[in-house]
């Protein structure tokens, strides 16, 4: 049985994609079977990978529109060990249909139930918006992980998160657990280090261990169209994604 | 009749956010009559001017699900010639609601031609989604604002971006005008200036002179709840919006 997790946090601009397809590339690169999922219509996750969004022929609107079985969609991406179901733009019209059907927020979990899954993980990008998109990846997750910057806006965005994770809960999946992840940490910068401390006093172990510094090297990635270890190996933010994944892989292991 | 600029970009994290409150602070400085409305669930642009998004009696919501008049939720915010229409989480009902509207659209146009409005300029703070509410913000403006960071995902995103001009210029406001602003810039940053330069050879005028450089002042200014110019008026970001609120306002005049 796959490992779900669902990375998403209403605030935008908080490294969503960049942990989805990094962390999806350091779990893959310790052997474990990955597929990475898009669901956000800006399709930077499909895009960071290589896949060119307009031009892809399977993208997982169709399991949401045309009920295709998502083993009609994963693709290989250019990492062993690493698959995709891309996204495109149409997922915008997803956005709007899904609440004209009942149970719709089970759409997700219901693929993921009706056939074999040959993943260990399965990582899952969400778009800035907690509408029924949203909704569907939290209900088909084991976990929720939140990037969060170290800034007010940011912070100010859990409250939001907390109050749908309660929603999602009370209404389709009880044992969704979350973590809080920092992302873009400058050490140097007075406000980060505050903002820090308070986020771990706030949320103790919801907050990760593991922390993802500034690292320039992760912008260059998504333009060569590989994961950062792939691009950078020895870099900080590879160090880093890679410890990301060996706490993940932990905690799954006691839970 | 006041000049109506929205700022928008599905981008998340690009400032948008930043940019409405720095820029309208700085036309406000010069003695227009500046409207702040926040179309955002998220309501970082009430937090910024310290309005608590839970707390506040009238909010946008209103005008959209109650059709009640704008004359009736502007209020005073702490800078002279600043007036606030603040937001709550209650716009993620708005954007599902308004699409089972006639003409939804033009709701918010409607309002704003329903009665006098003693305002120089309105500014727009919209949401990462590209949805009905965005599409109004759209339909009512005469300028459209995309703060644009110089790297990969933010650049890809002016493509949903273009093709959301042209639907909306295609459906309900032909005059809808657009320019780009390059936000968050580092200097130092290598892929920063090339991207810049790319940006500058594709969109030509369409790139406004006025550059916003990574100032960490701007993520202070809204914890003190005030825009920058009040904050740290000597500060590089308060000259950088200060001359970016001249940039605009001679391109007003113009046109
Ligand atoms: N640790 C980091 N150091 C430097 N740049 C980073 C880091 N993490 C992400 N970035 C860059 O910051 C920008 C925002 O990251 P990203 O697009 O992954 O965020 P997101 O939360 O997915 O955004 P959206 O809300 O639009 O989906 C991107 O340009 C990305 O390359
Ligand atoms: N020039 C700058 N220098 C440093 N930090 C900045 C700058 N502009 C904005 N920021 C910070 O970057 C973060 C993102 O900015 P902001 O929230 O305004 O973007 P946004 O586009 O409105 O995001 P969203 O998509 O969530 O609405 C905020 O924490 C803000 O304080
Ligand atoms: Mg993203
Ligand atoms: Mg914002």
């Amino acid at each position: 049985m796959a490992y779900v997790i669902s990375i998403a946090n209403e605030k935008g601009g908080v490294a969503k994609t960049t942990t989805t397809v990094s962390l999806g590339g350091a779990i893959a690169e310790v052997g474990q079977r990955v597929l990475l999922i898009d669901l956000d219509a800006q399709a930077n996750m499909s895009l960071a990978l290589g896949f060119e969004p307009g031009k892809v022929a399977n993208t997982i609107v169709s399991a949401f529109l045309e009920n295709r079985p998502l083993s009609a969609l994963w693709q290989p991406s250019q990492v062993e060990n690493l698959s995709v179901i891309p996204s495109n733009s149409e997922m915008g019209l997803v956005e709007r249909m899904l609440p004209t059907r009942p149970a719709y927020e089970e759409t997700l979990r219901r693929a993921l139930q009706s056939e074999p899954i040959p993943f260990d993980f399965i990582l899952i990008d969400c778009p800035p918006f907690l509408g029924a998109v949203t909704f569907n990846a939290l209900t088909a997750s084991n976990l929720l992980i939140m990037p969060t910057q170290a800034e007010y806006f940011s912070i100010y965005a859990l409250r939001n998160m907390m109050s749908l994770i309660r929603r999602v809960r009370a209404k389709s999946n009880p044992r969704l657990t979350y973590r809080l992840l920092l992302t873009m940490f400058d050490r140097r910068n007075r406000i980060h280090r505050t903002m820090n401390e308070q986020l771990h006093t706030t949320f103790e172990s919801g907050v990760l261990t593991s922390l993802i510094e500034i690292d320039t090297k992760l912008r260059e990635s998504p333009i060569a169209g590989v994961p950062i270890m792939l691009h950078a190996p020895k870099s900080r933010s590879s160090l880093q994604y890679r410890a990301l994944a060996q706490e993940i892989i932990d905690y799954v292991k006691e839970t």
